[in-house]
């Protein structure tokens, strides 16, 4: 798995046009592209904001599951430009393939260059009913940019046949999977992972528990749909829209205390903490006391030095595990004051001798999908031992660690977009 | 303009000139097999077969569109298509990989199937041939689980929970 990655990491820097062994098409060799709608090839049925709307859409689309980001460029000169996109009809610029039509053929994409689309054909905006869809044709014809070739599968947007659109058609597990074996999967470190828990009324009166994942990466985040295997649709968001009150930088930590006696959700970023209205959707403006968040760590959690790297709220002896550097801070919610400090190599020691994260944790993650603890450090995760693995080995240690895996071998897709592309 | 009334342009109409030409018979269909690489183009000075007429109403021009060459290919007497073994070969091809009834023959279905928008890159080039033939069948990405390097299996939800949980995921269920 080491091995692969780096295989990964190398497609990465790979001169421009070099062929993959896999598929025999060549893909750029550098992560973020330029794209402009030309000024001389502007679609006669829609709105130049209609179509630089839905082509910055299209982009985006193939962003969200691949490490590559893609920027509208208006500004420089057109051959500096990765990939330009223009509506012709018949013979139309200087290109080798004429168009036929309304009809037939709606668009062609040339490898690594430009993407061309019939303005004979009756494009539409997405979800028109009628017509064909701009977006389903550019997402297609990117693909071939990109380097994808016609794929004859049932639900592929590579198919070379139009198909009408479904209301809203995503890119299936398997069309992920053949730009990412192009370019790579996704990576990056993350601020902190948590499991959001809501509680609802049914229709009969009765409170379920529901628990949405989330993924935040400075000032991005993203739902992960665990069910699913990917992101949300549409992720990543910005902080600053999701989580009102939130730094827009992103946070350090999250910690759900949740007991008999308490339901309390709080957010460290830096030297502070807020404490999050679930109910009203924001960050209380104060706590019981009448003081204002954001409130000091210091003050709110005596003896816990800050910033912190992560934290988590361990159900099972009522403390809130506070991670920094090399060093795990026990803090007492009962006593409120700090328990007691050991270093995480002590307090999750590791199964297999050196695989260990040793200091500096991203996130310290309880999934209720799993029922298990995991710590995340970069590219890697490691399990922590639960009851059920003891229960079958007694030998195992307590809270030990079990052998890093890729984080993107367990989630997947959880992909960067560029600024200009958040809403 | 194209004329149209809506407001919104929905009734905008083509100028008959402007419809793209159907396939419709024996040799608009072998066109669309070379145009989107199913049949491969020969060199003008390869191409005598035998009972091919050469003269220059039976020619077709093509362009390959990938190399922005242009090559002059022969096609054969219409007559004989029927029978030439490309031509079926290339057929069933297009019907297999279309989800056709392949049954070599160009018949409603394949008609219909040609005539439908499609994108305008081939679907097989000369380079690709062999890669694309053990890798990008229907069948074959759909039989494996898993096509790529990248290991991915779902993950079963762990049933030991103490708590009532549920994903908020259009298809989940309350534990």
């Amino acid at each position: 798995k080491q091995h692969h990655l780096q295989t990964l990491l190398r497609k990465s820097s790979r001169i421009k046009r070099s062929t993959n062994a896999l598929w025999g098409h060549a893909a750029f060799s550098k992560n973020i592209l330029t794209w402009r709608l030309i000024g001389e090839g502007y679609s006669s049925q829609l709105s130049v904001e209609e179509q630089r709307h839905i082509f910055r859409l299209a982009f985006r689309m193939w962003s969200e599951i691949s490490p590559l980001q893609f920027i509208e460029d208006l500004h420089s000169p057109p051959d500096e430009i990765d990939i330009r996109l223009g509506f012709g009809t018949g013979r139309h610029f200087g290109c080798a393939q004429s168009f036929d039509g309304a009809g037939r053929e709606f668009a062609h994409a040339w490898f690594l260059g430009d993407i061309h689309f019939d303005d004979d054909e009756h494009f539409t905006a997405p979800n028109a009913g009628n017509g064909i869809s701009l977006l389903k044709v550019a997402v297609h014809e990117i693909g071939h940019v990109l380097g994808l070739p016609h794929i004859y599968r049932s639900g592929s947007i590579m198919q070379p046949s139009y198909r009408p659109q479904d209301d809203g058609f995503e890119l299936d597990w398997l069309d992920r999977k053949a730009i990412q074996n192009l370019y790579g999967g996704c990576g990056g470190r993350f601020s902190t992972v948590f499991d959001w828990i809501r509680k609802e009324r049914t229709a009969y009166g009765e409170v379920v528990v529901r628990f949405n994942t989330y993924f935040m990466r400075n000032g991005l985040y993203w739902l992960y749909e665990n069910r699913s295997n990917r992101t949300r649709y549409g992720d990543p968001v910005s902080v600053q829209v999701g989580w009102h009150g939130l730094p827009s930088s992103g946070v350090d930590a999250y910690v759900h205390v949740w007991s008999r006696e308490t339901d309390a959700a709080y957010f460290f970023k830096g030297a502070q903490y807020w404490r999050y209205d679930s109910q009203n959707d924001q960050v209380f403006s104060e706590d019981a006391d009448g003081q204002r968040y954001p409130r000091l760590i210091s003050e709110g959690f005596p003896g816990v030095p800050s910033p912190v790297d992560t934290a988590y709220y361990d159900r099972r002896d009522a403390h809130i595990y506070f991670f920094r550097g090399s060093l795990v801070y026990r803090f007492s919610i009962q006593a409120n004051k700090l328990a007691a400090t050991q270093k995480m190599t002590e307090l999750f020691p590791a199964l297999t001798p050196g695989d260990h994260p040793t200091s500096n944790l991203d996130a310290a993650y309880f999934s209720y999908s799993h029922n298990t603890l995991f710590l995340i450090k970069g590219a890697s995760y490691w399990r922590v031992v639960g009851k059920r693995a003891r229960k079958m080995k007694r030998s195992l240690p307590y809270n030990s660690l079990l052998p890093a895996r890729e984080v993107q071998q367990q989630w997947f897709d959880i992909c960067d977009v560029h600024t200009s592309a958040l809403r | 303009e194209k004329l149209f009334h809506s407001r919104d342009h929905s009734d905008v109409e083509m100028f008959s000139s402007h419809l793209a030409e159907l396939v419709t018979d024996m040799d608009s269909a072998q066109h669309f097999l070379f145009k989107y690489g199913f049949m491969k183009p020969v060199n003008r000075e390869h191409t005598q077969s035998p009972g091919v007429d050469t003269s220059t109403d039976s020619d077709i021009f093509l362009e390959d569109t990938v190399q922005d060459q242009t090559f002059f290919t022969h096609s054969e007497d219409t007559e004989h298509l029927p029978e030439s073994p490309d031509f079926i070969g290339a057929l069933l091809e297009f019907q297999q990989v279309s989800g056709l009834p392949v049954t070599g023959v160009f018949d409603d279905a394949t008609k219909v199937a040609m005539n439908k928008p499609r994108c305008g890159v081939p679907d097989k080039e000369e380079d690709q041939i062999e890669t694309i033939e053990t890798s990008t069948t229907a069948e074959d990405l759909n039989e494996s689980s898993e096509p790529f390097n990248i290991t991915a299996t779902p993950q079963s939800n762990n049933t030991d929970i103490d708590v009532a949980q549920n994903d908020t995921s259009d298809k989940a269920e309350t534990e």
